[in-house]
């Protein structure tokens, strides 16, 4: 048990940190392991310096640098043995456009090198315009969903409908 | 092995059958507030077996059952599949020997549910381990439901602890 | 004590009723107290049907549908002593177009009919546009913030620098 | 009683002076992430008399003041005044006897904060009862935090009585 643990966050850690790097444009980024000395009693720590600043503990950052920074720890976990399907579900919503970009960025790479499909629920028109394939649920009758194949312009008014 | 298609019918507020069709790379998925989305994350979850109505956002399992609206009335059946395509034979020995996997999950209400595979009633834990294996299933880290990443953010750092184990 | 907790129940519920059908533009909603017979140790559970849906307990609703629910009843309490600031930290972000509007149509209001100063932070562009004047927070020399003041199209590219 | 202005130094990423004029109706606050809008929430929370510094998103209450960037040393103070027009006479009694009210909080590293009313020091408390008979303050439901919204949905219906308890 113990030996298993600690080469998975030998493992997560690299991931991380490269990953962490690479979602902000530089920075840096760290796990460790806090609080009891035995690994499966212990805790874990994210210490992440976004570039230019200080490295602090995830709490101390803003609301959308947060989100990126655990979406990279996410991430640094599927690497290890990445399933055939992803579901996100909003998890870009804090994000600004930039952000929004970087993380489009790296979903399509992951998709791309390790062949997983990936489904991303969304209100952002960015990742709408970034997807290989748009579907929308409408209510046109209420309460009851619908799933229809949409192109981009059909997904924009679609956000408007209530 | 890939995950092609998935099928609900009764699912929720996806009374009518419902086919989704799973194509390579980044598949978006929009509409506006309540309209159904998180309603088909939730579709995924449950056919990889998972068994807290809690996590299916309700406090008893027939919860998940269409309930009907002002129209239509409720229905006492709900079923969900997904299609699984294994030519690449990489799923557990139990299930290795055919290309294509058909994996359904049905609830009647007040029975509880009932899995099959290719049409072969099988446990839930059978179903739970063909998805750990391939890293995947309801308490996987690549399915984000809505919140998740906010209640990470917020949780102690020994409730963090299990994403390692995940990894391990 | 238990007597100004019940008349303060009523007041909130009344307001919540109305504010909640003027959110999802029809509708309805309660408000109840649970468990403990004693109002001082009872809990407040929230019920919402969304137009055309049963209905059902909060935590039934979809993230949107939460989130609008959630401001309903802020404001409920707020209007039975309204303070002359107010201060909201990105609660559009869950909303699609239409509820943002519906949203945006309540704040106004609210700011008209009681005189209160209403700051809200948003990455929204409908909600950037609706507002009576912008500022932007700048980061051009990393780790430091600088307020300025800006108009729309200003506003508009903010969002795309990091 | 109206808020007019908000003016801080040395707080947290807005280490040089800056003025927030406050006019009538909405303003919005605009800008990516990580560049110090909710920080500015922060100082409105801080100078109204916020004693917890886990409120403050921080483990201590001096993690408020600048700490420093690759290019700029950290500092040792910070200072937030908040400036009240007044001319309604509508405060409580301890302060009613101007037509502007001048609100500052001033933190030195390792020595805890003094707060000041035009010119004059006052305690924590009086801040905090100023601002309470306004309906306002750091603990106020009219001053919505980022992910405030998300804990209170996720909260159990025992915590949420204390709205309630406000409104009374
Ligand atoms: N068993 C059920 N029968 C019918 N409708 C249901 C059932 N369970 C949930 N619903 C409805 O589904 C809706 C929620 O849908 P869902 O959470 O998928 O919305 P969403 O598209 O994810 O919205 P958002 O953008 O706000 O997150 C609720 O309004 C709820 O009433
Ligand atoms: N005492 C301090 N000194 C210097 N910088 C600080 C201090 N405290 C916090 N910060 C910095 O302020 C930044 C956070 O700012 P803030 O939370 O206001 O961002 P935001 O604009 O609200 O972003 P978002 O859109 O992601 O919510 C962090 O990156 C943090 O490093
Ligand atoms: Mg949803
Ligand atoms: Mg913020």
């Amino acid at each position: 048990g113990r030996q298993r643990l600690l080469q998975s966050f030998e493992l997560v850690n690299k991931n991380f940190k490269e990953l962490f790097r690479n979602l902000f444009g530089g920075g840096k980024a760290e796990l460790s392991m806090s609080g009891d000395s035995d690994p499966l009693e212990a805790g874990l720590e994210i210490y992440a310096s976004p570039p230019g600043k200080k490295l602090q503990n995830l709490a101390l950052l803003s609301g959308g640098e947060q989100a990126l920074t655990t979406v990279a720890l996410l991430f640094a976990v599927f690497n290890v043995n990445p399933a055939p399907l992803c579901i996100l579900d909003e998890v870009d919503a804090p994000l600004d456009d930039t952000n929004v970009d970087r993380f489009c960025n790296l979903i399509s790479r992951i998709s791309q090198s390790t062949g997983t499909k990936i489904i991303i629920v969304t209100h952002h028109r960015m990742t709408m315009a970034r997807v290989d394939r748009l579907f929308g649920v409408t209510m046109a009758e209420k309460g009851v969903s619908k799933l229809v194949s949409v192109n981009l312009t059909e997904a924009e008014k679609l956000r408007d409908i209530a | 092995a890939k995950v092609d298609k998935l099928r609900l019918a009764g699912f929720k507020s996806f009374t009518d059958q419902t086919d989704l069709d799973i194509g390579p790379g980044v598949t978006g998925i929009v509409g506006p507030n309540g309209c159904g989305k998180s309603n088909l994350v939730d579709a995924f979850k449950w056919v990889m077996g998972e068994s807290s109505a809690k996590q299916m956002r309700g406090d008893e399992m027939d919860e998940i059952i269409f309930g009907g609206t002002t129209n239509r009335p409720a229905r006492n059946l709900a079923e969900v599949s997904l299609v699984l395509d294994n030519n690449s034979r990489s799923v557990n020995d139990m299930f290795n020997d055919t290309n294509e996997l058909e994996i359904t999950r049905r609830i009647e209400r007040g029975k509880g549910s009932v899995y099959n595979v290719n049409g072969r009633e099988v446990r839930a834990k059978d179903i739970q381990l063909l998805f750990a294996d391939l890293g995947s299933g309801a308490k996987s880290t690549a399915l984000v439901s809505q919140g998740k990443i906010g209640s990470l953010i917020n949780s102690k750092p020994t409730e963090r602890r299990h994403l390692l184990e995940e990894a391990a």
